[in-house]
């Protein structure tokens, strides 16, 4: 990809990743994890896609990119929160 | 709502605003916030009472970055505010991201809306998935003037409180929410205008309070800030547009008069067997109002101004007296009616209309002119 691409990309994970963690209780398993096989980011993708009536892709498209970059409640959305 | 329904057991909560954010006008702060309360109480019998100190059930602050919890703010942006679930010491909270542009309109992020969704946790609400729902997560901008809450709100914190008590809001309606009284006045009194007179001025447990017509300042003479109430969130039994009102500190007690009646009160507390007639002071029957009064403790002498006349009132041989002398002869310079007085250090202050006159009384005449606003930072 050329670099603006990639780091667009990376950045884009970092705030979904970072989003996930505040609001969906996703939670880093290890130092690093490879995009692809971690499912459980996926799941949680899927999980807030659903919950904002998003199409369900578990992928981070433009549509679920926009929507972790508005301000919003710092309260997360899945329940077990104590 | 939260795994296991937390709900407060009791309809009548306390809040209390800790600190202000400096993007608004205190007073605009208490508005909003007020307003945000009663989107909910609209709705249910749940009453909140506000709280100047101590302990509140709903503790509200503003702060930036890490504050004392668990979940430090992002800066400008994303998580704009949080607020706990009912119960004990954070139980309730509501916390405000400083570092948003708090405001009362469509631009930067309206305070009003925010905190009415914050409260609907402070509640016991959880997030809904209904994007019109004011327990949606994301922030949308939305016409502050004319708030709508969503059924779906409606069905949530009745689920956890009942309905309204008074019949006219039918569940099924919106229920929308105009202005609170206050931020419909046309202009809150502003202490930087050219025109500013107050109705009355005194000390307070080391504070200087004005009073104007429903509202008072609390100023510190060492703190930049004022803090603007409601008369009636103090003290909720006094009218507004008081005519005067005198400390006297070795009693911790303050006198506020309002037409022939005047009141008596401790910090927030009005003391029983308060009105009473100002005649009962040793007024003569013809005097049914005052204009300004202050309490002199090293003389131990109470002066009562009215029109160009004064009266004293000797505490140590409890007598007042017997007929009235003229203001000027004993305070030179001092002309005519005076809107309220007051004593800091070892000068009086008249406040005259727009003007502030600063008088030495050892010197037995007026040192300083001052603008009415002086104590205020303009």
């Amino acid at each position: 990809f050329p670099a603006d691409t990639r780091q667009n990309k990376e950045e884009g994970m970092q705030l979904i990743q970072k989003y996930l963690e505040n609001y969906y209780g996703f939670k880093k398993d290890g130092e690093s994890f490879i995009w692809k096989s971690n499912s459980l980011m996926t799941q949680k993708i899927k999980e807030m896609q659903k919950f904002f009536g998003l199409e369900v892709t578990g992928k981070l498209d433009s549509g679920t990119l926009d929507l972790v970059q508005k301000r919003r409640c710092g309260f997360p959305d899945v329940a077990g929160f104590s | 709502t939260f795994a296991g329904e937390p709900k407060w057991a009791k309809q009548v909560l306390t809040y209390r605003i800790l600190n202000y954010t400096p993007d608004l006008h205190a007073a605009e702060v208490n508005a909003a916030i007020k307003k945000a309360l009663s989107v909910w109480s609209h709705v249910t019998p749940l009453k909140f009472i506000r709280k100047d100190r101590g302990d509140a059930d709903i503790m509200i602050s503003f702060a930036a970055r890490g504050h004392n919890d668990f979940i430090p703010f992002d800066g400008p942006g994303g998580s704009v505010a949080h607020a706990y679930a009912p119960g004990k010491d954070f139980g309730g909270d509501a916390h405000f991201d400083e570092d948003e542009t708090w405001t009362k309109s469509t631009e930067g992020t309206n305070l009003f809306y925010v905190a009415a969704h914050e409260f609907g946790h402070s509640l016991g609400l959880f997030h809904s998935k209904d994007p019109n729902a004011l327990m949606y997560p994301v922030y949308r901008k939305f016409d502050p003037s004319v708030f709508r809450l969503h059924q779906d709100d409606i069905n949530g914190i009745q689920h956890l409180y009942g309905p309204s008590s008074n019949t006219h809001n039918d569940q099924r309606e919106s229920t929308e929410i105009k202005d609170s009284a206050e931020s419909k006045d046309p202009t809150l009194p502003n202490t930087c205008g050219p025109n500013i007179t107050f109705d009355a001025v005194t000390t307070f447990r080391g504070e200087i309070m004005f009073f104007k017509d429903k509202h008072f300042w609390r100023k510190h003479p060492a703190v930049r800030t004022a803090d603007f109430n409601l008369i009636s969130s103090f003290w909720p039994r006094l009218p507004p547009g008081v005519d005067a009102a005198y400390e006297m500190p070795e009693k911790d007690e303050t006198v506020i008069f309002k037409g022939n009646e005047f009141w008596v009160v401790r910090g927030d507390t009005i003391l029983p067997g308060y009105p009473q007639k100002i005649y009962t002071l040793g007024f003569s029957k013809d005097v049914t109002k005052i204009d300004a009064a202050f309490y002199n403790g090293k003389e131990g002498k109470t002066h009562y101004f009215i029109a160009d006349k004064f009266w004293s009132y000797d505490k140590r041989s409890q007598s007042m007296d017997r007929k009235p002398k003229l203001i000027r002869d004993a305070f030179p310079g001092i002309n005519g009616k005076i809107d309220a007085v007051f004593q800091h250090e070892n000068f009086f202050y008249f406040f005259c209309g727009r003007k502030q006159l600063e008088f030495d009384p050892n010197k037995k005449r007026v040192t300083r002119l001052l603008k009415t606003n002086f104590w205020f930072p303009c």
